[in-house]
């Protein structure tokens, strides 16, 4: 990964971006979406969090554009370019601009999202079948308003669920005519237009009237665009006409005749040789939650990769899933660390109190007498209490202290006075600012007293309030298959056994690497214990493999001399 | 569609023509995103010629460095991709 120079970053975590303006090509439902998914891949992986405002300036404002679209770098038409975005600062740094010529999408051809109908605005379903026939694209079969349909699930005929697809028809966007639909015919300069058009305008988008009279009302709102119709070209958001004649010859389908670019195109009349109307065919477009969580990626100070999997790479690929690679995340936790800490969720107190008097056992206290009841403990969330934990991230021995870890909190066990109880919760980030919020395991080392934090792939080093990292655990010689590691187990001054899978390596701590002869299996060396323990650590002498809310528990003989229960015995619920 | 009649390319009206030679995108391609600096700061000309342009190119996007103009190279600027230039100015 790459920063930009000097390390630009937002100088606070919580961002705020807005939206300002829509592309026609998809419900602003499914852009908000889309951007909104964008900020979570990197909210989820970094402490930033990102506010939408509807209005003001926001670090981020987003905009589709064309061409010259009003900053000094222009858009180049269909595709080529698809977006670029600005590091963080002022103005207009931080900024995200995407080509509204090209075809935005999911990135698995026209994402369609009904209004109306019977469907609840879900997404059209294609193909379909409806009367017997399949259809591909949204239609206006079956209806006599002109209004362009789909079914919602595969076969109308069947399950009749359907909704209305983008239509001029049906609603604007944009504008100041709240959404309304277009009027046709309407008067615009003193012409009488009866389709969406882009005279007056030098962006490029289609606009309408939403009274019969622009010149008189000034009402007017964007023309979604409908599946089926083109981009580019100068036909821009009309449908193909099926069958055209180009040079002569007939076509009844895209073609890329005619092009040195292999792009599939279509006459929108019926004669490209006598009106030369034409666009590009929609195809799969890109997806625009990609390209948005890569611009952000810029937004937010990351320059390109050079890694090819990496979402900050310069080139775009259509992937499935989450879109972070490695280098992405080590980057953007560079920049502003990892993410510590639960989701957000709203407090709710609990509170030990000193009980209601019962009116059998204390007659004299008069009964529906208002009591205010004794606060004995600091407000904890229940969600928060770790006799509520089901399982922990991991469990390790911490200055002699047993430390539970889950989810960005951390309780222990003070030593020797485990009737005391628990104590915490205590923020991870607060006390060891780089670690993310999963650990999956952890140790001290015995001689150097640095406390080693392993999450996924990644490795931390803590003296005192002093971290080092991350580095990938690859650097100490694990193998890359290695996904995580789930256990760490002191063995005599300077080296500890790492647990993953089934498997132990042996790692000299001072020279930072496996010692050869690993890995071994775990249950030849542990016999008795799951081989699928997800936490292994060393207290009192003894060797603890949990599993879910169980512990197994090993003397120095090796041999599991109890099995018992997490929360009980270790936590003292 | 009639037969046998051979294709001829036109040029449409409102398309935004990218019709360059292959040299003139690259050298375009190679300015655009960083690589080949036509200024410095005081004014005078870069040395920074294009084969070393091309290799750096070539290194970022995970391409062999032939320092040649080869196939994938020219693939590669072809594909769609991030407006932000590789190499900050």
């Amino acid at each position: 990964y790459q920063t930009f120079a000097g390390d630009l970053k937002w100088d606070h975590n919580d961002v705020t971006y807005r939206v300002l303006n829509y592309s026609p090509d998809m419900d602003s439902a499914l852009i908000d979406d889309a951007f909104a998914r964008a900020f979570k891949v990197w909210s989820d992986v970094s402490p930033l969090t990102f506010t939408r405002l509807f209005d003001g300036e926001a670090d981020i404002m987003i905009s589709f554009g064309r061409a010259d679209h009003g900053d000094p770098f222009p858009f180049d038409g269909k595709d080529g370019l698809l977006a670029h975005a600005y590091p963080p600062g002022e103005g207009l740094q931080g900024d995200a601009h995407f080509d509204d010529d090209e075809f935005w999408t999911l990135g698995k051809g026209p994402a369609v999202k009904t209004r109306y109908g019977n469907a609840n605005g879900a997404m059209c379903h294609f193909p379909f079948t409806f009367e017997g026939t399949s259809y591909t694209s949204c239609t206006t079969e079956g209806r006599t308003d002109n209004l362009p349909w789909c079914s919602t699930t595969a076969n109308y005929d069947k399950d009749k669920m359907y909704g209305f697809c983008p239509s001029e028809l049906l609603y604007t966007f944009g504008g100041n005519a709240d959404g309304a639909a277009c009027v046709f015919p309407f008067v615009f300069l003193g012409e009488e237009y009866d389709s969406c058009t882009t005279e007056g305008r030098s962006d490029g988008y289609r606009w309408c009237a939403t009274t019969s009279s622009f010149d008189n009302d000034q009402k007017f709102g964007f023309c979604p665009s409908r599946d089926t119709t083109v981009t580019g070209g100068n036909a821009e958001g009309e449908p193909c006409h099926f069958p055209f004649v180009f040079d002569g010859r007939t076509y009844s389908s895209c073609t890329s005749e005619g092009r040195g670019d292999g792009k599939l195109w279509c006459s929108t009349t019926d004669n490209y040789d006598d009106d030369k109307k034409w666009g590009f065919c929609p195809d799969q477009g890109y997806s625009l939650f990609l390209v948005a969580a890569h611009e952000f990626g810029h937004a937010l100070g990351l320059e390109h990769s050079n890694i090819r999997e990496a979402l900050m790479y310069p080139i775009y690929r259509y992937i499935e899933g989450f879109p972070l690679n490695k280098d992405d995340i080590e980057g953007i936790q560079y920049l502003y660390g990892g993410r510590t800490g639960p989701d957000p969720t709203p407090p709710r107190p609990r509170t030990t109190t000193t009980p209601f008097p019962d009116p059998e056992t204390d007659p004299t206290e008069e009964p529906t007498k208002p009591t205010t009841p004794t606060t004995t403990t600091r407000p904890v969330d229940p969600a928060q209490d770790a006799c509520q934990m089901d399982k922990f991230d991991t469990i390790t021995v911490i200055e002699g202290e047993l430390h539970f870890f889950k989810d960005g909190l951390y309780w222990k066990m003070p030593s020797g006075s485990s009737d005391k109880g628990v104590m915490g919760p205590f923020s991870v980030s607060e006390r060891w600012p780089a670690v993310p919020a999963v650990v999956d395991s952890a140790f001290e080392d015995v001689l150097t007293k640095k406390v080693y934090f392993f999450s996924g792939t990644r490795f931390w080093v803590y003296t005192g309030e002093n971290g080092l990292g991350p580095r990938s655990i690859e650097k100490l010689g694990l193998p890359n298959t290695v996904q995580k590691v789930e256990g760490a187990l002191q063995r005599g001054k300077g080296k500890v056994l790492l647990f993953s899978g089934e498997n132990f390596w042996r790692l000299d701590v001072k020279a930072q690497k496996i010692d050869a002869g690993y890995p071994r299996f775990t249950d030849v060396m542990f016999g008795g214990v799951p081989s699928d323990a997800h936490d292994v650590f060393q207290y009192k002498g003894q060797i603890y493999f949990c599993r879910d809310r169980f512990y197994w528990r090993m003397n120095s003989r090796r041999q599991v001399d109890r099995v018992g229960y997490v929360k009980y015995d270790l936590l003292k619920c | 569609i009639s037969k046998g009649k051979k294709t001829r390319y036109i040029t449409f009206p409102g398309d935004v023509l990218k019709n360059l030679t292959d040299s003139e995108l690259a050298e375009n391609y190679l300015k655009r995103f960083g690589y080949l600096n036509t200024e410095h700061r005081s004014g005078f000309q870069s040395m920074v010629s294009t084969d070393k342009a091309l290799k750096r190119m070539q290194r970022q996007l995970g391409l062999e460095e032939t320092g040649q103009l080869d196939r994938a190279t020219l693939e590669a600027m072809k594909q769609p991709r991030c407006g932000v230039p590789d190499v900050a100015n």
